[in-house]
C-alpha cells in the first residue's frame, strides 16, 4: 500500500511541470525511503531523474515496492483539477492498475478523488554513477533561466565557457549574436542571490538550446540551480527539493 | 557546425 501525502499540492505540480514537456512516459518507483523516477527524451540527448525523499511529504507510507507507470500528460490534466494549497494524496494497492489522487481543502471539507489509470511502460532503469566533472557551478535559477531564454532567441546552440574567473553564455545565430558574462560572488544579504564557481579545468561546451530550454522550466522548484560540466561527461543541471532533486543530464553537441 | 551526442555516448544502457 502506497499512501504518500503532500503538504501542498503546488510542489508535485511543480514537479511535474519541470519535466513534463521533455518527456511523456514515465515509471515512478515506490519504495519505502520515498519515490525516485527516470526518463530519457524521444531523442536520447536528455535524462531526467528525479528523487522524492520522504521529508518532502507531509505523510509516506509504502510498505511494499510498487511501481507506477504514468502518461505524464494524463497526470497534469488530472493535476490542473485541485487547487495549489489542496493538500494532495497518490494512493495506490500493491499491485496497482489505477492510482488514486485526492485533493483535500481543509478549510471547506473538500474533498476531490481522481483515478489515473496506469500504464505498463518498458524502460530500463539506469545506475547513473558519481560522475567526475572539471567546474561546478551554482547560481540563481531565474538567472540561469533568462539567459537561457534570451540567448536561445538567437540559436539553436548555446556555448557555455568556463575559465577560473569567468562564466560566459554565447549564442552566435543568423540575426546576430549574445553574450552575457558573469563572475563568481557572495552576496552576503540575499546567499541566495551568490554565483558560486569550483573548477578544476576549463570548460568549453556547446548545449542545444530546446534542451536547455527544457530544463530552465525545472526553475519553479529551487532558488537555486546546480550546473555541473565536463568533456567526458553529460552535464549536469539539478534542482534541489526539501528532500530529494529533479536533475538533467544533457549530452552536449561537438565537433564532427 | 558541431553535432548533437546522444547519451549512449556516456551511458551504456540508453
Amino acid at each position: 500500500m502506497l499512501e504518500a501525502k503532500f503538504e501542498e499540492a503546488s510542489l508535485f505540480k511543480r514537479i511535474i511541470d519541470g519535466f513534463k514537456d521533455c518527456v511523456q512516459l514515465v515509471n515512478f518507483q515506490c519504495k519505502e525511503d520515498g519515490i525516485i523516477a527516470q526518463a530519457v527524451d524521444d531523442s536520447r540527448v536528455l535524462l531526467v531523474s528525479l528523487e522524492i525523499g520522504i521529508e518532502a511529504f507531509q505523510n509516506y507510507r509504502c510498505d511494499h515496492p510498487v511501481t507506477l507507470g504514468i502518461d505524464l500528460t494524463s497526470l497534469s490534466k488530472i493535476l490542473r483539477c485541485g487547487n495549489n494549497s489542496d493538500t494532495l494524496t497518490l494512493i495506490a494497492d500493491d499491485t496497482p492498475d489505477t492510482v488514486l489522487l485526492l485533493f483535500e481543502d481543509t478549510k471547506k471539507d473538500r474533498v476531490a478523488e481522481y483515478s489515473l489509470k496506469l500504464m505498463d511502460i518498458d524502460a530500463a532503469f539506469l545506475k547513473i554513477e558519481d560522475l567526475a566533472y572539471d567546474c561546478t557551478l551554482m547560481m540563481p535559477s531565474s538567472e540561469f533561466s533568462k539567459i537561457v531564454r534570451d540567448l536561445s532567441q538567437l540559436s539553436d546552440s548555446l556555448n557555455i565557457m568556463i575559465t577560473k574567473e569567468t562564466i560566459k553564455f554565447v549564442a552566435d545565430g543568423d540575426i546576430g549574436s549574445g553574450s552575457v558574462i558573469l563572475k563568481p560572488f557572495v552576496n552576503m544579504d540575499k546567499p541566495e542571490d551568490s554565483i558560486k564557481l569550483e573548477m578544476d579545468q576549463p570548460v568549453d561546451l556547446t548545449f542545444g538550446s530546446k534542451y536547455l530550454l527544457d530544463i530552465v522550466k525545472g526553475s519553479a522548484l529551487a532558488e537555486k540551480v546546480g550546473i555541473r560540466l565536463s568533456s567526458e561527461a553529460p552535464a549536469l543541471f539539478q534542482f534541489d527539493l526539501k528532500s530529494g532533486y529533479l536533475q538533467f543530464f544533457l549530452a552536449p553537441k561537438f565537433n564532427d | 557546425g558541431k553535432k548533437q551526442a546522444t547519451l549512449a555516448r556516456f551511458f551504456s544502457a540508453v
